[in-house]
């Protein structure tokens, strides 16, 4: 499902690059972080996507789009946050 | 009624900003 609301908001975003690009820095921050790669390059993609996404939320009329992004936007927060608690543990081991 | 208008806003901004500033500071 997290996957298809992507594609989803993918397609009723034709019309805004910054927000489609946004949506492509999610998509590979996750699947790096699917191949094992939990850093700090992944959590940056996250922190960019997340920025992009939060300003086009922002700016969104009401309507499906914006119920779908905000859906998206917690969705994402929530795995970086978690890839972060992630890192700081691997940090705290060294 | 009411879904549709601005009142009914049920996103909270506030919390995701800070949500999204905890995320930036440094691990």
């Amino acid at each position: 499902q997290f996957k298809s609301t992507r594609d989803i908001l993918r397609e009723m975003s034709r019309d805004q690059p910054r927000m489609l690009a946004a949506l492509e820095l999610a998509s590979t921050a996750i699947a790096m972080e699917e191949n094992g790669i939990e850093d700090h390059d992944t959590l940056a993609l996250y922190q960019q996507s997340l920025g992009e996404l939060l300003l086009a939320l922002a700016a969104e009329a009401q309507g499906c789009r914006r119920e779908l992004l905000h859906g998206e936007i917690k969705s994402l927060m929530t795995r970086a946050e978690y890839l972060k608690e992630q890192i700081k543990m691997l940090e705290t081991q060294k | 009624v009411g879904r549709n208008t601005a009142s009914s806003d049920d996103i909270d901004f506030d919390d995701l900003s800070r949500r999204f500033e905890d995320l930036k500071k440094k691990t």
